[in-house]
């Protein structure tokens, strides 16, 4: 499973 | 940054001023869904606590606190400045049916069980589905005036734009956000009836209405 990301998009 | 995500951010905003300006110059919110727009300005508070945590980039920065004053004004201008122009008896879409399951689903299924993640989660699920008010009202009156529908049309196109901007991001970075995606694609189909009436109907200068 993917890990959280920093969330660069809106 | 990719074309197809620039091109999604503007539509996104676009629909948002577009809105802003239909209500501002006509006075009136007559045909919008106060409930939708509320569930929007939840879904950009919650989504953009990280304003408070993290940088990112101007642009980033800058378009959040645009797309949150934006909502909010646009839930000012409804519920206190034309609160008489509001279609209250129509916009009666039980948003506790979207927003308590939504709550729970955050909860279940998320990237990482901390407060922010969580929330970021909660957002990401709401939007896919705050646009039911806005239909559910516009089947109760059986049509809209065309400038609410270039909106929904603008806001339809956002998301449709960021399933690209996936694909683009999966084969060139090797980036994919499995929350993200499937809630975007759900979000884009809940839009494929309306873009259908859209280029039948609208594109070709008749006004959006349904059948009785």
């Amino acid at each position: 499973e993917d890990d959280a990301q920093p969330k660069d998009e809106l | 940054m990719n074309i197809f995500r620039l091109a999604g951010d503007l539509s996104h905003l676009a629909a948002i001023i577009i809105l802003l300006l239909k209500i501002w110059k006509t006075r009136s919110c007559a045909g919008i869904s106060g409930k939708s727009q509320i569930l929007f300005a939840l879904v950009f508070t919650t989504r953009y606590l990280d304003l408070l945590t993290s940088f990112i980039s101007l642009y980033n920065t800058f378009m959040k606190v645009v797309y949150i004053g934006c909502a909010y004004a646009t839930v000012y201008l409804i519920y206190m400045k034309f609160k008489a122009t509001y279609d209250g008896n129509h916009d009666t879409f039980r948003v506790e049916f979207l927003v308590v399951p939504v709550g729970g689903l955050a909860f279940l299924v998320n990237h990482d069980f901390s407060p922010l993640e969580i929330l970021w989660t909660f957002s990401i699920y709401l939007e896919s589905v705050a646009i039911l008010p806005q239909l559910f009202l516009i089947s109760k009156t059986g049509e809209a005036e065309t400038i609410t529908t270039h909106y929904l049309f603008c806001l339809g196109v956002y998301r449709a734009l960021y399933l690209f901007n996936w694909i683009w991001r999966f084969y060139f970075e090797g980036f994919f956000d499995m929350i993200a995606i499937v809630a975007g694609v759900v979000q884009t189909i809940l839009y494929c009836d309306f873009f259908y009436l859209y280029v039948t109907k609208v594109l070709k200068g008749k006004k959006l209405s349904l059948p009785a």
